[in-house]
């Protein structure tokens, strides 16, 4: 096959962004593959979506504060309606 | 604030509740109480009401659970998702689910039932997730929240109104209450000359004026005193107690109300409370005791029942023979019944409606005649 290019080293903290944005803010579980790059915009959007939700500096970026705020305690009814 | 997408609410303002099972972490009455406490909340700015069922359906099925537990939203273990709960409808809809892998409790520490409670009812009532962090439906939990001085938000208010309205009692204009109280009517005027006190104690330095629901709180810090709701620090206590008082040595206040008692520990009512009376050793024939105090330099706790009195020895635990005796023989001058009792000052100030005895124990005779609220600064 084809050398997929560099393999990107992964981000301990997809994982949780990933569950936190499809429990909460209604990114679409096949939205999975999307997630291997966490700069695509969709995923870009959500993190953005939440971030201005949450009262958050809206970077897209899973910058301290966000992370920060994702492992709080929370309830778990979405932030927004599905 | 936010509503659920299609807007669901009650069409009905009468609903019901049950608790449908507990959670090993708090004693059934704790969750009685905050669960309660927090109906309250939103009764309070809304025409609705609601009653308790124990059995059978109800419109708000209230229930601890963990991991998987029938509803396609299984929890996730200690942290992150602590409750969730459903929008107003039949069947699960308008149901709460706690996270038994939570650490429940009535205090700040862990995770404050009352509190989270209150915010999942606000989802059972037709509310989403507001992106006010002071508000209630904010969706992540603030472990800050001052308990003693909880309050819904404007944002909070104007939520619940958009669906239901405002209280039938308040004249249209949204309510935000300054903290969770009950209609005017049930509100203690501190100045008011007529006023009485259901028990007085000290609390670590402090004194503690008990009435209905309420209670004022005289500090050595703050001239004016505080005003709370007994519920707000102690959710599962009652109102309209019969007597309290402080054992220094045991940094305990124990509060009476009917033949039970209970110890609190600043915050914390104590585990194993509420206790019978007689465990104390009144005879059966003791319903309720009127007032109490404990002096700490003798180790011996007075109990005052009508036109009687006991003494209860505090070093071994027991009440002492010869007892009861008629206040009148030992306490001249004062009046029987005694509603609470104080020491302060070397006195003892005995309160009996209206009326406060200063009474010099040395002398043993009153030396003064107040009015009960005097230490309320009127």
């Amino acid at each position: 096959y084809p050398l997929n290019g560099a393999v990107k080293e992964e981000d301990p903290n997809m994982e949780l962004v990933q569950q936190y944005l499809e429990n909460y803010y209604n990114l679409t579980k096949e939205g999975k593959s999307v997630f291997r790059r966490k700069d695509s915009s969709p995923v870009v959007k959500k993190i953005q979506e939440m971030q201005k939700f949450l009262g958050l500096e809206v970077t897209g970026k899973l910058d301290s504060n966000t992370l920060e705020v994702i492992r709080k305690p929370r309830c778990g009814v979405p932030d927004v309606g599905h | 604030f936010s509503t659920f997408p299609g807007t669901p609410k009650w069409t009905k303002t009468h609903l019901t509740y049950r608790i449908v099972n507990y959670t090993p972490d708090l004693p059934r009455d704790a969750v009685d109480a905050a669960i309660e406490k927090a109906l309250k909340v939103w009764e309070e700015v809304t025409p609705l009401t609601f009653s308790r069922k124990h059995e059978g359906e109800a419109d708000i099925m209230i229930s601890f659970a963990v991991k998987e537990h029938g509803d396609f939203y299984p929890f996730d273990g200690p942290g992150y998702s602590l409750a969730h709960a459903y929008p107003p409808g039949p069947g699960l809809y308008g149901d709460v689910h706690f996270d038994d892998d939570e650490k429940w409790t009535e205090s700040a520490s862990g995770t404050n039932l009352f509190l989270v409670a209150a915010h999942e009812l606000g989802h059972s009532l037709g509310l989403l997730h507001s992106a006010n962090p002071e508000a209630l439906m904010y969706p992540v939990y603030n472990t800050f929240t001052d308990l003693a001085r909880f309050r819904l938000s404007q944002d909070d208010v104007d939520g619940i109104q958009s669906l239901y309205g405002p209280p039938p009692t308040s004249p249209g204009t949204s309510v935000v209450p300054t903290e969770p109280i009950p209609p005017a009517s049930g509100i203690p005027a501190k100045c008011d000359p007529a006023l009485s006190f259901d028990a007085i104690s000290t609390l670590r330095g402090e004194i503690l004026f008990f009435k209905n629901r309420y209670f004022w709180r005289r500090s050595h810090w703050s001239r004016e005193p505080g005003f709370h709701l007994i519920s707000s620090f102690w959710p599962s206590l009652p109102s309209n107690l019969d007597a309290a008082y402080e054992v220094n040595s045991k940094d305990t206040v124990f509060i009476f109300k009917g033949n039970k008692f209970w110890a609190v520990r600043g915050n914390e009512v104590q585990a194993g409370y509420p206790k019978d009376i007689h465990t104390l050793g009144f005879p059966s024939t003791i319903r309720k005791i009127d007032a109490a105090i404990s002096d700490k330099e003798k180790k011996k706790t007075y109990f005052f029942v009508e036109d009687k009195y006991w003494r209860f020895d505090e070093s071994s635990q027991s009440m002492e023979r010869g007892f009861p005796r008629r206040i009148v023989d030992d306490f001249p001058g004062v009046e029987p019944k005694v509603d609470a009792v104080l020491e302060a000052f070397g006195f003892l100030y005995f309160f009996s409606g209206s009326s406060q005895f200063e009474f010099d124990p040395n002398a043993k005779r009153v030396t003064h005649i107040f009015k009960s609220n005097s230490w309320l600064l009127c």
